[in-house]
């Protein structure tokens, strides 16, 4: 709510859950490749 | 996609697997709901299209319509994102996006058509709302924030976070639009310059442990103030020695061993006698030396000899570990530590190397015996305690804790470089001042 020209947005809070982390274990294989091309960029950098 | 890699490299770094904190918005007229993660390592805004039709994450999300919205303008300039976890494509949209209850006109937002990653079909939430600055905006858009200030909405240039770290209340925390909330601070900020534009980023000093210095940013670190991000991320170097005092779980490196093992006695003798630090490393032969930092010798036979070819990242890891093993070599006769002592403790230290962007698990039962970290901004020593670095997954007997802080390594000029996510921003109420183009930080209450 709007209140002396503040505007409060309440946050909702997920708390850490192993389907995430499951979630990012798959997607690190998936993300794999990239994550090598970006080490090569800083070697290059 | 602005053409600047300077720009790509660290966008591409984000993680938003973790993102913890999520708020809501609306898009159109009449608002649209969405939930959006308030994001200060990013620049733009995008929500799921009701175009998307060929990527599952849409249809667990809620979707933008722009057939319902009486104030909907056409765009129609492509857009693609990709983030280290995730990518995004789709296409530029304009309407009135709804802050509580502040109504920002004819903002230009993505309208994702499709959301291929894993990333974004288990998220909480619909889409992300960048609060960085216009310069890493991918499509050079116009952020919300700028659209807040330029019409007029806010009564101050100024936004700021509150993370409610208690894990038994339900409110997650607050973002305040055009000032700080006093009851969510105790004492002055700090506020540190924003030193590139860009992201919210910042000088930072020396990173401690149990008040002792750990030497690698004692000279100079670079950091980023990003809510997007859950945990603190920092160079391998500091995170093998964090690692190391909290009993977090590390890859063993044999390089590193074979490095300690042959050339731990001879880097010693070379520090003690005032050899230039930065050139130990070539000196010996692990690296080659370009004036500025270590250069593998895979790289430098490729260079000087185009007819051979790089035989893998052996050589590679040697001097990486090279230059790590002298930085911690350093720290530890500055202690005044003996040469066997501190030839035990680097070896240990290669038990404890992060697996980059990786998680470490640590003892839930050990947190009492664990010692502080603390950050240097602004000459001022921001202290982070165990209950505060050590993220809790799961309940009960199946509880299981890992470290809040992972490794990033961002060589110069842009690194070594910090991010520093929720678990910082939790502990420290944080100020993003852009009338004053500055950050600042103090006690969260």
């Amino acid at each position: 709510a709007s209140n002396g020209g503040l505007v409060r947005i309440g946050l909702k809070k997920r708390n850490f859950d192993q389907n995430n982390r499951v979630a990012a274990e798959l997607e690190s294989k998936e993300g794999g490749a990239r994550r090598t091309s970006i080490r090569k960029y800083y070697l290059r950098g | 996609n602005s053409g600047d890699p300077e720009d790509i490299d660290i966008v591409s770094l984000k993680n938003y697997m973790d993102a913890q904190y999520f708020g809501e918005i609306g898009i159109g007229t009449p608002p649209q709901k969405f939930t959006v993660i308030f994001d200060t390592g990013s620049s733009n805004l995008w929500v799921p299209s009701s175009k998307c039709y060929f990527s599952v994450a849409c249809y667990f999300h809620s979707k933008y319509k722009s057939t319902s919205s009486s104030t909907y303008k056409k765009n129609g300039k492509p857009a693609d994102i990709h983030y280290g976890t995730g990518a995004i494509s789709g296409h530029f949209s304009e309407d009135h996006v709804t802050v509580g209850d502040l109504v920002v006109e004819n903002q230009e937002f993505i309208e994702a058509t499709r959301e291929p990653s894993i990333t974004f079909l288990v998220a909480k939430f619909d889409g992300i709302l960048g609060l960085g600055f216009q310069e890493i905006s991918v499509g050079n858009a116009v952020p919300v924030w700028y659209n807040m200030v330029k019409q007029g909405l806010v009564k101050e240039p100024v936004f700021s976070f509150w993370f409610n770290r208690n894990a038994d209340e339900e409110e997650g925390g607050e973002i305040v639009f055009g000032g700080v909330d006093p009851n969510h601070y105790k004492g002055k900020h700090t506020y540190v310059p924003v030193t590139q534009k860009g992201y919210w980023q910042f000088d930072m000093g020396d990173v401690l442990i149990d008040g002792q210095t750990t030497g690698f940013c004692a000279s100079g670190c670079s950091a980023i103030a990003d809510s997007g991000t859950s945990l603190l991320a920092g160079p391998t170097t500091i995170i093998t020695e964090v690692n190391h005092a909290i009993g977090a779980t590390g890859v063993v490196s044999q390089e590193c061993k074979a490095v300690v093992a042959e050339y731990g006695e001879t880097i010693i003798k070379m520090i003690l006698e005032k050899d230039q630090p930065q050139k130990i490393c070539s000196q010996i032969g692990l690296c080659t030396f370009d004036g500025t930092q270590g250069v593998s010798m895979d790289i430098k036979s490729v260079v000087d000899d185009n007819t051979r070819k790089a035989s893998g990242g052996l050589h590679d890891a040697m001097c990486s570990t090279c230059e790590m093993t002298v930085v911690w070599m350093q720290n530890q006769l500055k202690q005044n530590q003996t040469q066997d002592r501190i030839l035990t403790y680097v070896n240990e230290l290669c038990d404890r190397l992060p697996s980059p962007m990786g998680e470490s698990a640590v003892d839930c039962g050990s947190l009492s015996s664990m010692p502080n970290v603390s950050l240097t901004i602004g000459g001022k020593v921001f202290d982070l305690r165990p209950e505060q670095y050590v993220l809790k997954v799961g309940e009960g007997d199946a509880a299981q804790c890992i470290s809040g802080f992972t490794a990033l390594d961002v060589p110069p000029p842009r690194g070594p470089l910090w991010i520093l996510g929720d678990v910082f921003m939790g502990r420290y109420h944080t100020v993003f001042d852009y009338g004053n183009q500055r950050v600042g930080f103090a006690e969260a209450a």
